[in-house]
């Protein structure tokens, strides 16, 4: 998947990707203290193109202790649970739940919105491709936006920027393939070697996107996140991260 | 010698030969429309008599008949009840009688013609009826019964099913006990279907040198649709639209269930036998978080437990021992048997026992009128009315014919629940535990359907107290096409534990080449669906009628109605004439329980539509922009353009 992290003081866009396999569970969000934790499950697509599988969230999983509620989002249905009680929704669906301080509205085909004692909330975009393409394959996306309502310790491969690092651009200069600008950033007392790149965020076109030009950090993020992206590895849809 | 003198036997030639017998059935989502027409020749030297009887459905409505007798045609016209039988009294058909007879078989009523026939005349009858299938237990169930009387040289049934939402499985059961092996056939397509029944004279005898018919039974057609959205399937044309929902992967919502069972001494015997069987059953299927209690009543009122106890194992295992041990006998004290069952679910709502998130049920099963305590059945009406709390509901079961069925239906549709006929026999036992099966899944409370655009009109009840898994709500209106592209729904309900809105939008045109693609599909459906429900309800309605005033506007839009859509209903009667107008015959509805719609386990209210409620309004997650505008480019590369990086 790829990571956009939009970092407000700065007004910086940086990116990453994670490079793994199918079938891992990334920690997106992990707040303990909150009680709230969102990992994303990988799928990947149906065969390797040039040698290189890609892989993509196909089932995301929001965990609200405060209400005992798990939400699990795949490219087919919303399971909505809350203690024993189970409810299921499909992407058919145009509805809104009420879990007391917990809403998930589904738009048809198009978002589910997960929004906590309406302050918290959570877009999951569906990414629906054509059933019989030969590589391609149904997966979604997920958009945090910036909040102070995380715990000073909240974490997770997302969690994490909730409260901003700073960092310094400087030093702009023609990468070593002149199509690509380069420069040097200074993050977490770390200075990186950056590319200038394009992401897409798809939440007002779903098909095409639209740009977003963001600092490109290599090797799945290191330097930027804390520690590797396989620390991020959890066990469960549902499970906090378990830090050093 | 006359034949048969010599001892031979001399085979009985039937006086009266069967040309033809044909019955096809069009369901277009859920509308059926069935034809039955049936060609006979007297062959016999004398006048006979031939029967034309026809078993359909009760709540069906007949909506055609013509008759023709050796070149001489009769055609149907519905008139009011009065005008009908004057016109009768004019002219009585010599010799010819017509009618709808109450039927012995459960759920079904006979429509009879009698004529006279010379001999070599022809004769031919064609009915037309049509009826709403309701989902019961999951599936909808069409049920034609076929009784040719006699051998018939051809014999043809076709049933088509066209479904919008498409077909999720069909299926034929056996009903003839094996006789018909491998005659119906099966063409399923993913949204239409054809059944066709069409045995060979051979295949019809009863045996291979028998002159009678084996075709003497009901052929039955079992379906379901799929369902993509959980709100439901939203269908318009025409001007109307019909919205069927039927939601499933829900979570049971517990429920707190009375059973109020009828031990007087005319249930000794079979009844008995068979409703303490039933409720061992029922007892079992209870779900752990369920609670619940029985009041049995004779003159007296007996309570196993007086108050709701948890559906644990031992609970239930005490519950089914006490009710093995009823010995029916004495009179029948309704009355104070509802009021206690209302008084054990007022105590525990009082006393906070009740989860507030639960259904609370009471189900009442009796074969007979009071005869103790308060016999004036609107009294009983008023005492349960003034006393049951607004999240109860009332179903009653009504054992045999000697039950008063009319007072059992009024009793449930104005506390939120249906009546429903149970027949006394060995059947009993089953009929109670598919009535049960029915309303043991509650997956919704306060279901409520919202068409907010004003230019929607007329729409039927669309207020429901529950909804119950296995079956469908269906609600229905008009609309101006003129104003509108598109039918917005909103429907608001409770879950186990959550607050619902469903939305679904349904485009003007998005049957519209579907029907135009089937010369069988009924391009009316909608507007006969809406019809038939808004009808039913009336009558439902009328009967709960406070004052004269509101009986009578409401007997009137009926009787428009019914005469707007040519359908025989309780306030029309069917006058059959020659072209000449000297030979008439009437056929009327049986004084009957017409219930609201039979076979709907809903009896629902009318309320103003609204909008979506505010906490579903929240607003959408603010599309914070991730910086979209161009940043700016570190280095003027000629042109200055931004790269990709890999792995886009």
């Amino acid at each position: 998947p790829h990571f956009i992290i939009y970092l407000p003081k700065s007004q910086e866009n940086i990116c990453f990707n994670i490079d793994s396999e199918p079938g891992k569970i990334l920690n997106l969000v992990s707040d303990p203290e909150s009680g709230v934790s969102v990992n994303g499950q990988l799928i990947g697509a149906k065969k390797p193109q040039k040698g290189k599988l890609h892989t993509y969230f196909g089932t995301l999983g929001f965990y609200i202790r405060s209400e005992d509620t798990k939400i699990e989002i795949t490219t087919e249905t919303i399971t909505l649970s809350r203690g024993s009680h189970t409810s299921i929704l499909s992407w058919f669906d145009t509805a809104h739940v009420a879990y007391q301080r917990v809403l998930v509205s589904v738009k048809k085909e198009k978002t589910v919105t997960v929004t906590l004692n309406k302050e918290l909330s959570f877009s999951v975009l569906l990414h629906r491709v054509w059933k019989k393409h030969p590589i391609n394959v149904d997966f979604l996306g997920i958009y945090i936006p910036p909040t102070s309502k995380f715990s000073p310790n909240a974490h997770g491969l997302i969690g994490q920027f909730m409260h901003e690092p700073s960092v310094r651009i400087f030093n702009g200069r023609p990468g070593r393939d002149p199509k690509k600008p380069e420069a040097s950033m200074e993050v977490k007392g770390h200075t990186l070697t950056v590319t200038r790149g394009l992401q897409k965020d798809y939440r007002t076109d779903i098909v095409f996107g639209t740009d977003v030009p963001c600092w490109f950090v290599h090797n799945s993020g290191k330097g930027f996140i804390d520690g590797h992206y396989k620390d991020y590895f959890v066990p469960h849809l549902y499970s906090f991260l378990k830090r050093p | 010698s006359l034949p048969g003198e010599s001892g031979e036997e001399r085979e009985d030639v039937d006086q009266v030969t069967l040309y033809s017998y044909k019955v096809q059935s069009t369901i277009t989502s859920r509308m059926a429309n069935t034809i039955i027409q049936s060609k006979l020749v007297n062959n016999s030297p004398q006048p006979q008599n031939v029967v034309f009887d026809v078993e359909i459905p009760k709540g069906a409505f007949i909506s055609n008949f013509s008759m023709t007798i050796d070149g001489t045609t009769f055609t149907s016209s519905i008139k009011e009840k009065t005008v009908g039988r004057a016109l009768y009294s004019q002219a009585r058909a010599k010799g010819k009688t017509a009618g709808l007879v109450r039927s012995k078989a459960l759920d079904m009523e006979n429509f009879q013609t009698e004529v006279n026939v010379l001999p070599g005349a022809k004769v031919q009858f064609e009915l037309h009826y049509q009826e709403v299938k309701w989902r019961k237990l999951g599936s909808y169930e069409h049920r034609l019964h076929l009784k040719p009387g006699r051998l018939a040289k051809h014999l043809e049934v076709d049933v088509w099913i066209i479904e919008p939402q498409g077909l999720r499985f069909l299926h034929v059961p056996d009903t003839f006990e094996g006789h018909f092996d491998g005659v119906p056939v099966v063409l399923k397509g993913p949204q239409k279907a054809h059944v066709s029944f069409k045995p060979t004279v051979a295949q019809q005898r009863k045996c291979s040198n028998c002159s009678e018919t084996a075709v003497d039974g009901q052929l039955v057609v079992m379906y379901d649709v799929n369902r993509e959205e959980k709100a439901g399937e939203l269908e318009v044309f025409n001007g109307y639209f019909v919205h069927f929902f039927a939601p499933d992967n829900l979570e049971p919502i517990p429920k707190n269930i009375l059973f109020v069972i009828d031990v007087s001494g005319s249930m000794w015997g079979v009844k008995m036998k068979q409703t303490v069987e039933a409720m061992k059953t029922i007892l079992d299927d209870l779900r752990a978080e369920d609670h619940f209690s029985v009041v049995d009543f004779n003159h007296n009122i007996r309570t196993w437990r007086n108050d709701l106890v948890s559906a644990t194992k031992t609970q239930i295992a005490d519950a089914k021992r006490y009710i093995e041990k009823i010995q029916p006998n004495g009179g029948t004290n309704i009355n104070e048997a509802l009021l206690r069952a209302i008084f054990i679910l007022n105590e525990a709502n009082n006393m906070g026992l009740l989860d507030p998130n639960s259904v609370s049920l009471i189900i009442l099963v009796s074969d007979g009128d009071p005869t103790v305590g308060e016999l004036k059945l609107s009294k009983i009406q008023k005492n349960v009315k003034q006393n049951i709390q607004d999240n109860v509901s009332l179903f009653s079961l009504g054992i045999g014919f000697d039950v008063d069925y009319d007072f059992l239906k009024r009793l449930s549709n104005e506390n939120r629940g249906i009546a429903q006929r149970i027949y006394g026999n060995q059947d009993t036992s089953s009929q109670l535990k598919k009535f049960y099966n029915q309303v043991s899944t509650p997956l919704l409370r306060n279901v409520q359907f919202n068409y907010p655009h004003t230019s929607v009109t007329d729409v039927t009840q669309n207020s429901f107290h529950n909804y119950f898994g296995g079956s469908e709500i269906v609600v229905a209106g008009k609309f101006d096409p003129d104003k509108l592209k598109q039918i917005q729904s909103i429907i608001t309900a409770t879950s186990a534990n959550t607050e619902l809105v469903l939305e679904t939008l349904a485009q003007m045109d998005d049957l519209e080449e579907f029907l135009s693609k089937d010369k069988h599909a009924d391009p009316d459906f909608t507007e006969k669906l809406w019809a038939y429900l808004t009808i039913n309800q009336l009558l439902a309605e009328r009967s709960l009628a406070p004052t004269a005033a509101t009986k009578r506007r409401i007997t009137k839009t009926i009787l428009q109605m019914s005469l707007e859509h040519h359908i025989v209903t309780p306030l029309t009667s069917m006058v059959i004439e020659n072209d000449a107008g000297d030979e008439r015959m009437l056929a009327d509805s049986p004084p009957q329980d017409h219930s609201c719609c039979a076979g709907a386990l809903y009896y629902g209210e009318k309320v103003p539509s609204n909008g979506i409620p505010s906490w579903a309004n929240a607003a959408p997650t603010p599309v914070v922009p991730m910086r979209l505008a161009g940043a700016p480019v570190l280095e003027s590369t000629p042109p200055p353009h931004v790269m990709r990086v890999e792995n886009d």
